[in-house]
């Protein structure tokens, strides 16, 4: 027996659940931040996010179209963190290193985190 | 224990859904 490995498959995938999120196809969440708003699909929030598993695995919460994050999240860190969860890639721009952790771990993205603070302190060396 | 050999396949595996129809 043999099998065929296709290497690109899982990027391919998410390229286009990127594709539909773009395109506002078969997202069923809004994600609320302050005054700005997020679509994107529950499956993805959910497998790389911690703090999405256990809102949309709950009983009462599971249903909800849309979900305000607590205030002292900053959108523009979870916008960066939003597309990493769509694309695999971080942005990581200086004047917001410590928004974009601080949002992964009120997102309870804990590999994200420590790549957070490993970069944050081999750039202060 | 069966060996089972795999082939890598490098190339795109699905079909690309367009930026927009």
């Amino acid at each position: 027996d043999s099998c065929i490995q296709f290497t690109r498959h899982a990027s391919d995938v998410l390229l286009n659940l990127n594709r539909l999120r773009s395109r506002d196809i078969l997202t069923d969440v809004t994600i609320l931040v302050s005054r700005q708003q997020f679509r994107a699909h529950k499956t993805v929030l959910m497998a790389c996010s911690g703090l999405f598993y256990t809102i949309f695995t709950d009983a009462h919460k599971g249903n909800l179209n849309a979900i305000s994050l607590d205030p002292k999240v900053d959108p523009e860190g979870f916008s960066i963190l939003l597309d990493f969860m769509y694309t695999s890639r971080l942005t990581l721009r200086d004047n917001l290193l410590l928004a974009t952790m601080n949002t992964a771990i009120y997102l309870q993205m804990e590999h994200v985190v420590d790549t957070c603070h490993r970069f944050i302190k081999s750039s202060d060396a | 224990y069966e060996a089972v050999n795999t082939i890598q396949e490098l190339g795109r595996s699905i079909h690309e859904i367009p930026r927009q129809d």
